[in-house]
């Protein structure tokens, strides 16, 4: 474990209790992709589905649980306590492009023909690219409340901060992961757009509006 | 420089 890490992993914890919070406090879930969010929960079932056959760690151990279990209960206050807030009119976007892809990709580069070792890498292939239907969204829609966007925020910090992680590691531990990393540069590279906007509107007091 | 075998990030 090293401090980028651990920040990444933060982030992400941080991200999950900001969309809670928005979603409660404002009892809506406007403006949030149901698919982007069904994505997540495949892949956190995908990947750690490792947690019945390998033990890592206790903090490994919790983290995981927590995902698993959060990300479903976003998906039940999504479908069935807030319902009405949501609008599958502008959630469109074709999660099979996303998936298709994903399972392909997975059987051709991986590390090990392996059942769970496949499932593994299709989370990795698949996370990478699970925040585009809530982007298109957003898109769609030219703006996004604030909290929604510290929320992606957050997101995108995550994997943002796992890359100096896999570099210091390199030195560190001389080990590397081009399957996480090739993934994890894309991932973060979808956000840079977003980042873009939220820096310059969003952090300076100013609503996320994208010029029309 | 080796492959990373088991799958210890989250």
């Amino acid at each position: 474990m090293n401090l980028f890490r651990l920040l990444g992993d933060l982030s992400h914890l941080a991200s999950i209790f900001i969309l809670i919070h928005k979603i409660q406090t404002t009892r809506s879930c406007r403006g949030i992709s149901f698919q982007t969010q069904a994505l997540y929960v495949t892949v956190f079932v995908a990947r750690y589905i490792d947690l019945f056959f390998r033990w890592i760690s206790l903090y490994n151990f919790f983290m995981k649980i927590f995902f698993i279990a959060s990300s479903v209960y976003i998906l039940y206050l999504m479908k069935y306590r807030y319902r009405p807030t949501h609008d599958p009119s502008i959630d469109t976007f074709k999660v099979e492009y996303l998936v298709g892809p994903a399972v392909v990709l997975s059987l051709i580069f991986n590390y090990k023909f392996e059942f769970t070792e496949i499932l593994w890498t299709f989370s990795i292939y698949l996370e990478a690219v699970a925040i585009l239907p809530q982007l298109f969204m957003l898109q769609r829609t030219g703006e996004a409340e604030t909290i929604t966007t510290h929320y992606l925020a957050a997101l995108g910090a995550y994997r943002a901060l796992y890359i100096p992680n896999w570099i210091y590691r390199y030195f560190t531990e001389d080990v590397v992961d081009p399957i996480a990393i090739v993934a994890g540069l894309v991932q973060t590279g979808l956000y840079l757009d977003f980042f873009y906007v939220y820096f310059t509107k969003v952090l300076q007091g100013q609503k996320f509006e994208l010029p029309a | 420089t080796e492959r990373r075998k088991g799958h210890d990030e989250l």
